[in-house]
């Protein structure tokens, strides 16, 4: 049996609201040692991961490992029904074609049980290889959302310029144009509100705002966000799941014809 | 004009 009970059941739920309108379905991979999803979106732009370690989970079950094949939407109108405060549990059978998800109140006096249908998925798994970055770039998440939403106003693309003095956003299109600079913090009360970058060489791509705009639903889930660039290969976006994992958002550099 | 490409291009599959 595979079972993984989440006290902060609401880690879940705003993970499923940042992916949802990204990716339809997915496989849930479950091992022993956690918790993984892999996803690209369907126009195979842009890539979702996500890994939640066993620990994070009190407690956390798998005898083998389960693929679990969930449609998003469903199970985002599912958890809508579970409170932010809601311990969740996921559970699944050894022979079982349904995930199960639990919601349990804090004082546990409140349990509202749902079965989910599996779907089969026919997923294509991509290798991530291990990469040094030209630039990572950490920042707040609620600023990283601010300006993509501020840079739609002007066109579809972003041009993110990393260099030792900061990191500029820069848009253009018919309405004119427009940039945000931000520099390198020095002095901030809390590290979550600086902005850091970390630089081997000066580097910028240009990036399609729509997406940007998708991967930026998952500030709620974490105060500070990190985007990786590197000269022709994919922006990283990383947004930290408490002290228990990750969700990574894969987006591919557009290309000058 | 620009062009988006795929992740395929970058990563490998499995």
């Amino acid at each position: 049996m595979f079972e993984a009970r989440l006290p902060q059941g609401q880690i879940l739920k705003k993970l499923i609201e940042a992916v949802r309108e990204l990716v339809t379905d997915a496989n849930f991979e479950c091992k022993p040692s956690g918790l993984s999803l892999q996803a690209m979106d369907s126009s195979h732009v842009s890539l979702v991961s996500l890994l939640m370690r066993a620990d994070g989970f009190d407690p956390y079950q798998c005898d083998r490992n389960r693929t679990l094949g969930i449609n998003l939407r469903t199970l985002a109108s599912v958890l809508k029904c579970s409170s932010n405060d809601d311990i969740i549990t996921i559970r699944a059978e050894d022979d079982g074609d349904s995930a199960i998800l639990i919601f349990e109140s804090p004082s546990s006096d409140r349990l509202s049980e749902f079965d989910l249908k599996l779907v089969d998925i026919d997923n294509e798994q991509l290798v991530i290889p291990d990469t040094q970055y030209d630039a990572v770039v950490r920042m707040p998440s609620a600023e990283f959302q601010r300006i993509v939403r501020d840079m739609q106003i002007l066109g579809d693309s972003v041009t993110i310029a990393c260099s030792k003095d900061g990191v500029k956003f820069s848009a253009n299109g018919e309405i004119g144009s427009g940039s945000v600079r931000l520099k390198q913090s020095s002095a901030v009360d809390s590290e979550d509100d600086a902005v850091t970058v970390d630089l081997q060489q000066a580097v910028s791509l240009t990036f399609a705002l729509r997406y940007l705009s998708l991967f930026s639903k998952a500030a709620p889930l974490s105060p500070t966000v990190t985007l990786s660039f590197s000269k022709d290969v994919p922006l990283l976006v990383e947004f930290r799941i408490a002290d228990m994992g990750h969700l990574r958002f894969y987006l591919a550099p557009k290309i000058d014809e | 004009c620009s062009r988006q490409t795929v992740l395929k291009k970058y990563f490998g599959s499995k």
